[in-house]
């Protein structure tokens, strides 16, 4: 069973093309497996991206430095995955 | 297991046994409105289920709507769950509804990816896509909303079996899309496909795969606007609206690019709650408040789909 320890959601915001294209080309490289759940799209529209925990420092290091802005919007993505493990077992009880 | 459908927590994220379990009392319980039909079967051999709701007729005009085939956009099979039992409920008790089921068939597939559905259950909550193999790559599935023969392969899609967005080796290669596009192609009098997906809150319509307006863009974006206003008088909740390629970007081989180029003018992609916050992990207790908004926007499309049958 894959565990998510660690993994955090940010929220990007992309503020031109240029920064739109550095998002894409970082989500093909494969080892930090950044996972979009809000693909890079167009400037104005939010990014949403979970960053495996082992990728978090490389990632934020590059969005820093393109001074690209963003926000955690999930701090640890396997403590939802519990909650949402917790509820189910007393939904079913 | 459930017992009958009226034990069933619809405030509850469910297993694919769930509910697959529910459908059989559904139909059970309605015999003279619900039925379940199987159109084929997934890539790992799960049946692939559709319910019919029909007050009879023979081939009458109809409108099918899927939830779920992006697996981990689990609020989506919840939704269909309660929405399924919203029509059961609310025939003839709503004017509206009945009106609409005395003209139309409703067709619903709750669990439109159940491969990935149950791997987001057992093994990866955050898996997206089908579970094929890719010949040559040792990684696995197709994005079965970029498998559509629609401007499949273009640059709106991906080519790399890795990726999110992978297209497949050729259209309809996932049993899953195909399972659809026989059973639309056969009954032949579809009018309305509605393709429920999560989450960022928005309203799209064709095309995604190039930028000309579609022909009936003015009718769809009038009706989306109806929609979103019907859905956001509820809860408050805002959506945007418009063709894809406008309102968030070019996307090749989409559900409802092929709809649409097959003849079924009202061709629409729901992306429900929330904003960020959660993303795939909403949590459960938003399944009721999202399902109730969501039907005021189903209610308005299939009604402007009852009054205007082409």
């Amino acid at each position: 069973q894959k565990l998510f320890v660690g993994d955090q959601v940010l929220r990007i915001r992309a503020s031109n093309e240029e920064q739109i294209a550095l998002l894409r080309e970082l989500g093909k490289l494969e080892d930090l497996q950044i996972d979009y759940w809000l693909s890079p799209a167009q400037p104005g529209l939010p990014v949403d991206a979970r960053v495996p925990f082992h990728s978090l420092q490389a990632v934020k290091v590059f969005l820093e430095s393109n001074t690209i802005p963003y926000t955690i919007t999930v701090d640890d993505v396997q403590e939802l995955l519990d909650e949402e493990k917790e509820a189910m077992m007393v939904s079913r009880k | 297991f459930e017992r009958s459908s009226n034990s069933f927590s619809f405030s509850s994220y469910h297993t694919i046994e769930e509910i697959y379990s529910w459908m059989d009392n559904l139909v059970t319980e309605n015999p003279d409105l619900v039925s379940k039909i199987q159109i084929g079967q997934s890539y790992e051999k799960r049946p692939l289920y559709v319910l019919k709701f029909s007050t009879g007729g023979v081939n009458r005009p109809a409108i099918w709507i899927d939830t779920g085939i992006h697996s981990r956009e689990w609020i989506t099979q919840a939704t269909g769950v309660w929405t399924a039992n919203k029509i059961v409920t609310e025939y003839g008790k709503d004017a509206s509804l009945t009106a609409i089921l005395d003209t139309v068939d409703i067709f619903f597939e709750i669990v439109t990816n159940p491969d990935g559905f149950a791997y987001t259950h057992s093994t990866n909550r955050m898996w997206r896509k089908t579970r094929s193999i890719n010949a040559g790559s040792s990684c696995r599935g197709v994005d079965p909303n970029r498998n559509w023969d629609a401007g499949f392969g273009g640059p709106g899609s991906s080519s790399n079996p890795c990726a999110e967005t992978y297209h497949g080796p050729s259209p309809h290669s996932e049993s899953e899309v195909k399972s659809i596009v026989d059973f639309v192609l056969s009954h032949g009098n579809v009018k309305a496909l509605l393709s429920i997906h999560s989450y960022s809150q928005m309203l799209l319509f064709p095309y995604g795969y190039k930028a000309e307006p579609a022909p009936d863009h003015q009718e769809l974006n009038d009706l989306a606007r109806e929609a979103v206003a019907a859905l956001a008088a509820l809860h408050g909740t805002k959506y945007t609206y418009g063709s894809t390629i406008d309102t968030i970007y070019r996307a090749d081989g989409t559900t409802t690019d092929w709809s649409y180029d097959n003849g079924i003018k009202y061709s629409y992609t729901f992306e429900l709650r929330d904003t960020g916050r959660y993303g795939f992990l909403l949590p459960a207790s938003q399944i009721i408040p999202t399902a109730e908004e969501t039907w005021l926007a189903l209610m308005k499309i299939m009604e402007h789909v009852r009054d205007n049958l082409y």
